[in-house]
């Protein structure tokens, strides 16, 4: 289960609060996963108490709302990140991005699916870099593209380009996986699908024996 | 006299700080951080091993504008179902308890009172309607919570809050479960020229693939 709760004194409208905690939570907190699980529980609660003594944002077409939106989003997509990096087991966190999708939405589905994907996350904890588990993840994830513009990389390695596999340096790219999980810290992978403007990220970290050993033992 | 508010830290860590970069900077105090709130943490009994702190209390001084997005998953527990209904019936609130260790999910009519016990407790206390107190609980899945246990913690977590980063850190490790460390950021930023801060904590580890709406 996630919970969440977040608090700002800046001046706005419900509608207009509603709203944009809906936007935050979509780029942030709906974009993380551990196991697959949708929990009974999660949610996010945001409260607004007005008392910055700013001016009241009541509409969401102006600057100040943007503003406000991006400094939501933060937040949002930082406690996120917090709990993709401490996922039961995990050693690293796992930062998919995804860019050339027809849409925003297309493109955070694509890359939810790569992070969710047992496979792509068994992989980096055996610090295998193996492309083809992402490029299938990022297939079935039900978004049409064109496999001749798929290019993915692994950190600044790059594995894949136009859609052909491409020879790189295998032990430098485990290597790379190996040190970013001995410092539990971001592996990278980036993946374009497209020439589209949408872009878009999730976040998961590495499928470990632990977390069997974790919830083999953990029982309601 | 209730006890100073313990030192946290030494149950889990707090977690790296993964923030964004932006027109913004990190300031201590998570939750209460922004104007108007107070936070507090502590070991109410309800977990089942250990003595971390389970029970966390944040409130506003005023009428907050509220928001909240929840789990899509059919079987919502309870809490689930009471904060929509609040949230439906009122777009303000001015308190949010949390509790860990019990899920209060799939425990039917019985845990759906619970949470109305609950939420009555804490607004009688706080002086406030009940709708205006919001509910959030994490733990073991078909387990009513501990409710004589809360109960009886209300009004020592009541006279705990404080609008100081331990507040703050003390609910952030009071919601945990499994987590291995504690998620709490706030950030300052300049909007239409005025100070505007934004401060939140979360907690989760597994059973994580939120599809809220």
């Amino acid at each position: 289960t996630m919970l969440g709760v977040i608090t700002t004194d800046a001046l706005v409208t419900s509608d207009v609060w509603r709203k944009m905690v809906r936007v935050a939570v979509n780029r942030s907190f709906n974009q993380i996963t551990v196991d697959g699980d949708t929990s009974t529980n999660d949610c996010v609660i945001a409260l607004a108490s007005g008392l910055s003594g700013a001016n009241k944002i009541s509409s969401l077409n102006n600057s100040d709302a943007e503003h406000l939106q991006a400094c939501l989003d933060a937040v949002m997509q930082g406690l996120a990140k917090s709990i993709a990096w401490d996922g039961e087991g995990a050693t690293c966190l796992i930062e998919v991005k995804v860019s050339g999708a027809g849409t925003e939405a297309d493109a955070a589905k694509v890359a939810r699916s790569v992070a969710s994907s047992s496979l792509t996350k068994a992989a980096v904890y055996g610090r295998d870099p193996n492309w083809g588990r992402i490029a299938c993840a990022a297939g079935y994830a039900g978004i049409p593209f064109n496999p001749n513009k798929l290019r993915i990389s692994l950190g600044d390695i790059l594995l894949m380009e136009s859609g052909q596999p491409l020879p790189f340096d295998r032990a430098a790219a485990s290597n790379y996986l190996r040190t970013t999980g001995e410092k539990h810290g971001t592996v990278i992978i980036q993946i374009s699908i497209g020439d589209g403007l949408g872009s878009g990220q999730a976040w998961g970290c590495d499928l470990s024996y632990d977390y069997v050993k974790i919830n083999a033992e953990y029982t309601t | 006299v209730v006890s100073a508010q313990q030192d946290v830290s030494n149950y889990i860590p707090a977690a790296p700080i993964l923030l964004p970069e932006g027109p913004w900077h990190q300031v201590p105090g998570g939750v209460a951080a922004a104007k108007g709130f107070k936070a507090a943490g502590m070991y109410g009994g309800l977990r089942a091993v250990g003595e971390k702190p389970d029970l966390a209390l944040v409130t506003c001084d005023v009428d907050a504008i509220s928001a909240g997005a929840f789990t899509t998953n059919v079987v919502a527990a309870a809490p689930v179902l009471y904060c929509k209904e609040a949230l439906e019936t009122s777009t303000t609130a001015r308190a949010i308890l949390i509790n860990a260790g019990q899920a209060n999910a799939a425990t039917g009519d019985a845990g759906y009172q619970d949470v109305i016990d609950c939420s009555h407790a804490l607004a009688e206390l706080l002086q406030l309607k009940p709708e205006q107190v919001l509910i959030e609980s994490t733990g073991v899945i078909g387990q009513r919570i501990k409710k004589e246990p809360l109960l009886k913690s209300l009004p020592d977590l009541v006279n705990l809050l404080s609008s100081t980063v331990q507040g703050a850190d003390s609910a952030a490790v009071a919601i945990t479960t499994t987590d291995l460390v504690s998620k709490s950021i706030a950030i300052e930023s300049e909007v239409g020229g005025t100070r505007v801060r934004v401060g939140g904590m979360a907690k989760g580890s597994g059973m994580i693939h939120p599809n809220m709406a």
